[in-house]
C-alpha cells in the first residue's frame, strides 16, 4: 500500500506542478509527503506560489488564489485516475474574470474524459457552459426545472 | 461511461418528480439563491450510496425527506434514480444502461435498486468502487470541500491520494 | 451585565426580525438565547425561514440564504450600536443578481451612518458604489494603487 | 467621526507608500485575485490594534512585514497610519484630526503613535474602545467571520451581542 502511495504521489505531483503553471500563467508549485510516524498515515503539504511571490504555505494565498489551487490538485488528480463525471457547485465564486477564462479552457481541456456539471452564478463560466438547465421555486419551497436562455438569465 | 439522467422526487426541496438530462461537455446548473441547486449536488452523492448525513447538510438521514413547504405537507419517502450509458461496460455488468436506485422511507428503511431490482448498499458500492465512483470522491466538490482539501493539516488531504492510488 | 445583554438581546431582535423580511422580501426569523449554566456565557441560536419554508436552524439554509442572514443579523446590530465605518471583504460573492440589489440597498439607507469599505469582484455592486478604487500588482509580488473606470473594469 | 486616509509602507504586500483617502457613502475596492484587496482590510484591523495574528490568516506577527519577492528584498518594518476626521468630538480627545500609526520592526519592536507622539497600545484601544472600534467587531467582515456568525454552536456569536452592548 506504500509502494501505492508513493507511485501516486509522484504522478500527482508531477501533474500539479504543470496545472498550476498553467492556471496561474507562470509562478510555480509544489507537494511535499509530510512523514507520519505510520506511512500509511502520512499527511500531503502543498506549497504555492504565483508568478514573482516566494513560495510560501497554501494558508498565505488570496481567496481565488487558494480556489485555483484546489483546482489544480483536483486536476492532478484526474490526470492520475479520470473519473467519468465531475460535479462543482460554486468553486467559481472567489475567482476574477481572466481566472475564470482559465478554470473554464481548464474544464474544456478535459471534456474528452469527463462530463462537468458546473453549479454557478456566474454569467462568464454560464457563457462556456454547452448546456444550462434552470431551477427555479415558484411556489415556495418546492423546487422545478425551468428552461433558460442566456440573455435572461437573473445570475 | 457516461451520465444519462437523474430522476428524483421528495429528496429535499424537490416535492414533485424532477428529472435532469445530462450532456456531453459542460452542462451548467443556475437558478437563484436558495432555489435547490446544491440539494440536486446531494441527490447525486447520496444515490451513490454515503452513509453520512455531514456530507448532506443533516443531522439524520431523514431529512432529507421533504419536510413540508407552507403550502405542502411533508412527504413520507425520498427517492433518487441515476441512469448510466454502460456501453463501454466500465461497470462491470453486462447492461448498455445501468440504473442506480436509492429510496428512504420516514420509518427508517432504505432501498438500493439497480436495474430495478432490489439489491444491498454493498452491491450498489462495489459496482462503483472500481471506478472509483464512492460517494465523497474529489469529483464532487464544493466550497467547504475546498477548505479541506486546502486546510493547514496535511493528513486531511491523504483521502484524496488513496482515492486515485 | 446580565440586565445589559438582555437590553441589547431584544433590541437586536427586533430590528433582526425586520431586516431579514426586508432583506428576504417575506419569510421569517428570529434569535433565541441559549441558557448556558452561566448566564455571561449564554449563546444565540438563529432561527431563519425564507418565504414560504419552515423555520428551520440557520444550517439548513443554502450558501446565498446564509450570507443574507448574516447581513441581516450584522445590520441589526448596527441599528443598537452603530459603528462610523464598515468593511465588507467579498461578502456579495454567494448572492445572485436580485440579492446583490438588495443588499447595496441596505448598504445605502445606512450611509448617514456610516461609511461603507466593500472589496467585491461583481460588477453590480461595483456600479451601486460611489468612488471605485484599484489595487494591481503591475510588478509581481508588489501592491500599488490604480485608477479604475467602471467600463474596463475586470472584475 | 469619519474616515479620512489609509497610509502604508512595507504591510504585506505593499512593498512601496500606499494611499487611499476614504469618501462619503459606498467605496469599492477593486482588483485580481491576489493583488491585496483583504491585505488592505487587514491593514485596518492591525492600525486599530489587533494582537491576533490569526486575525491576520499569519502564524507570528513579524510575518505582517513585506517579505520580499522576485525583484525585492524582504524590509524591516511595516507601518501603517489611520487618520480621522474627529471635528464631531466622538473620540474623547481635543483635535478636529486623530491620526493613528502602529510600527512593526522585524527586530521584534512595535510602536503605536497618535498624532505622531509614541503612546502604548493601551492607549489607542482606550481612545477607540467607546466608540466599539475594537478590532475584532462586527464592522470589518469577511467571509471566514461570516461562518463564524452562522456557526451551529451558539455561544459562538454571544461576543457580537457583548460588542453592541
Ligand atoms: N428536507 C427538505 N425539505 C424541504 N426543503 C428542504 C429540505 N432540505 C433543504 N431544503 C431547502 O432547500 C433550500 C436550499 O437549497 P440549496 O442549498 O440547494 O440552494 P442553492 O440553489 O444551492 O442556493 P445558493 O445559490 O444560495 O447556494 C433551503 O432553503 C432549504 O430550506
Ligand atoms: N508579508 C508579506 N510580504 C509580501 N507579500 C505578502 C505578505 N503577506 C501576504 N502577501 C501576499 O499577498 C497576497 C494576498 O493578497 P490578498 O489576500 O490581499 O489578495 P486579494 O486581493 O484579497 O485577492 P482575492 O480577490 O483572491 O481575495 C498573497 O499572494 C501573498 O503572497
Ligand atoms: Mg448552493
Ligand atoms: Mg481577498
Amino acid at each position: 500500500a506504500t509502494l501505492r502511495f508513493e507511485r501516486t504521489f509522484e504522478d500527482v505531483r508531477g501533474n500539479f506542478r504543470e496545472l498550476f503553471m498553467r492556471l496561474f500563467g507562470g509562478g510555480q508549485a509544489d507537494i511535499v509527503a509530510v512523514d507520519a510516524e505510520d506511512p500509511l498515515e502520512s499527511g500531503v503539504r502543498i506549497l504555492a506560489s504565483p508568478r514573482g511571490k516566494t513560495l510560501k504555505n497554501v494558508s498565505a494565498l488570496s481567496d481565488g488564489e487558494r480556489a485555483l489551487t484546489a483546482v489544480a490538485l483536483l486536476f492532478a488528480l484526474y490526470l492520475v485516475k479520470p473519473s467519468p463525471f465531475c460535479l462543482l457547485d460554486e468553486l467559481d465564486a472567489p475567482l476574477d474574470d481572466s481566472n475564470i477564462d482559465r478554470f473554464v479552457d481548464l474544464l474544456r481541456s478535459f471534456m474528452e474524459k469527463t462530463q462537468f456539471i458546473v453549479i454557478t452564478h456566474n454569467k462568464r463560466t454560464m457563457e462556456a457552459a454547452d448546456i444550462l438547465y434552470g431551477i427555479t421555486m415558484q411556489e415556495s419551497g418546492v423546487s422545478t426545472a425551468t428552461t433558460v436562455r442566456l440573455e435572461e438569465v437573473e445570475a | 461511461m457516461r451520465l444519462k439522467r437523474l430522476q428524483m422526487i421528495g429528496f429535499k426541496s424537490f416535492a414533485d418528480a424532477f428529472e435532469l438530462n445530462f450532456q456531453e461537455g459542460i452542462t451548467a446548473i443556475v437558478g437563484p439563491n436558495g432555489c435547490g441547486k446544491s440539494n440536486v449536488a446531494e441527490a447525486v452523492r447520496w444515490v451513490l450510496g454515503t452513509q453520512s448525513p455531514n456530507e448532506l447538510r443533516v443531522d439524520r438521514m431523514e431529512e432529507v425527506i421533504f419536510a413540508g413547504s407552507e403550502e405542502r405537507k411533508s412527504l413520507g419517502m425520498a427517492e433518487v434514480t441515476l441512469e448510466l450509458d454502460n456501453r463501454d461496460r466500465t461497470l462491470p455488468v453486462d447492461f448498455d444502461e445501468v440504473s442506480i436506485t436509492r429510496r428512504l422511507f420516514r420509518a427508517g428503511e432504505s432501498e438500493y435498486l439497480i436495474n430495478g431490482n432490489k439489491c444491498r448498499l454493498m452491491d450498489v458500492t462495489d459496482l462503483l468502487v472500481d471506478e472509483g465512483l464512492g460517494s465523497n470522491g474529489y469529483w464532487i466538490l464544493e466550497r467547504a470541500m475546498v477548505e479541506t482539501i486546502l486546510s493547514n493539516r496535511p493528513e486531511d488531504r491523504r483521502f484524496l491520494f488513496d482515492q486515485a492510488a
